[in-house]
């Protein structure tokens, strides 16, 4: 079941200790910190919850908390997956989506079935890391709604194979 | 190169290639142009002095010099540029670093940092700006928002309602940042919206600084009593300034559309394949 009550309690109890200034012990800094997560877990039921019911199917979504430093176990281990953008503003948004992925060719499509233009670039690397990749293409958002656009990762295997189709194909 | 640059259809962001640094930023739609300098600085926490035993601390921002000093005069460069992004990674050390980026279609220039965990070893507090130089002559004043609603207007050492008598140089004239912070020369403007509430001012004509992150050794003494030092490691703080150059009749409109798609940003959520039929019942 999904609940926004404890999110909304532990904003409550952090605006009124003004939290957000560092003017607490480490402890209760750790507690805000604790209160914040516990009431972030129900919230995802809930926003799955509405995405199923919007969208009318139920699937295993995943929230990727550690996006702003490049780490989202769904995108960088699938080699097939859908990403929802919820938009809630009042107007159409155009917001270039990066996601981090493993080295490869990624085909995406938009809501429509549409190839959508996309680039892998490779961060630079900092010393004693693994080279990283992010996925990076443009998508469309309507005023105060979401758009679904699907990934699949290209295998080389797939890849000939399509190229030695589309060559039987030229020569029939 | 002596220079490098990164373009789309409305801006223009050129760096030396020798500093690294951002040299100039260039609105191609208005053809506007404006030299810009933008780098890292600390300054050294005060732990009190002579004049009074306040030290700089949670509540309190009290350096104890005027002027901060740079992080590093100049940056490692990594330059990225594809059909949909391209980017400049700019390296200060091993705890500051950043990305400029522009993406196709963009009106602003996209400032991702990334600062921490500030090294303490030798017992120094420090707090962390990231400041943009220009020539605008700005007559000393600057505009912070309030809460992210109406824009004020801060004059350096000055207060409308009283005669002020200004003590602390550079915290006397910090004022709160919820959403944006800019300079203007009557002509041009340049608007800085950031991610987050942050601390800014404009400590000399032209000059526009938001406080990025700070590590203190010292408790200011006002209730807490524990001083602003994360344990063990300390913390890394990312975070993005977007950054606009446009025409003073033109700015308002710019930064309040961009302003609201950094407060209520999109949300992405990922699904792996496999999906059944939802029936609410």
């Amino acid at each position: 079941t999904g609940d926004s009550a404890p999110l909304n309690e532990a904003m409550a109890v952090l605006q009124h200790h003004d939290a957000v200034t560092g003017t607490a012990r480490q402890n209760v800094a750790d507690d805000y910190a604790r209160q914040l997560a516990a009431g972030w877990g129900p919230c995802e039921v809930l926003v799955s919850n509405a995405l199923s019911q919007l969208s009318y199917y139920k699937q295993n979504f995943s929230f990727c908390r550690e996006l702003n430093i490049s780490i989202c176990p769904v995108s960088q281990e699938s080699e097939h997956f859908q990403i929802t953008i919820y938009n809630p503003l009042g107007r159409k948004v155009k917001h270039m989506v990066r996601l981090p992925v493993g080295e490869g060719i990624f085909f995406v499509k938009d809501p429509d079935g549409k190839a959508v233009p996309n680039n892998v670039v490779m961060l630079p690397s900092s010393s004693g890391k693994e080279d990283q990749w992010e996925l990076l293409f443009s998508a469309s958002v309507p005023a105060l709604g979401f758009s679904i656009y699907t990934v699949d990762k290209v295998s080389v295997q797939n890849n000939l194979q399509a190229i030695s189709r589309k060559h039987r194909s030229h020569a029939r | 190169s002596r220079v490098l640059t990164i373009e789309n259809e409305y801006i223009r962001a050129t760096f030396d290639s020798s500093t690294g640094l951002l040299m100039k930023i260039e609105n191609m739609e208005q053809k506007l142009s404006l030299p810009v300098s933008q780098g890292f600085f600390w300054y050294n926490a005060s732990t009190g002095d002579k004049k009074s035993p306040q030290a700089s601390g949670a509540y309190i921002f009290r350096p104890s010099r005027l002027k901060p000093l740079p992080v590093s005069r100049w940056a490692k460069i990594h330059l990225v540029k594809t059909d949909l992004v391209q980017e400049v990674y700019q390296n200060f050390s091993a705890w500051c670093s950043q990305v400029i980026r522009l993406y196709p279609g963009q009106r602003h220039l996209e400032l991702e940092w990334t600062v921490g965990p500030i090294p303490v070893e030798e017992y120094w507090g420090k707090e962390v700006i990231s400041r943009f130089d220009t020539p605008m002559k700005t007559n000393g004043e600057f505009y912070t928002d309030s809460n992210g609603r109406e824009i004020l207007k801060r004059r350096r050492d000055h207060r409308p309602t009283w005669k002020l008598s200004q003590t602390e140089p550079v915290a006397g004239n910090y004022y709160p940042v919820s959403t944006r912070i800019y300079i203007t020369d009557g002509h041009m403007q340049l608007t800085v919206v950031t991610d987050r509430s942050q601390g800014g001012s404009s400590l000399k004509d032209g000059s526009l600084e938001l406080m990025v992150h700070r590590r203190l050794m010292v408790d200011d003494e006002r209730g807490v009593a524990e001083p602003l030092m994360e344990s063990e490691a300390g913390s890394t703080v990312r975070g993005r300034h977007l950054v606009l150059l446009s025409s003073v009749s033109d700015a308002a409109a710019r930064h309040r559309l961009l302003a609201e798609e950094v407060v209520l940003a999109p949300q992405v959520v990922l699904a792996q394949a496999g999906s059944s039929l939802y029936y609410s019942w």
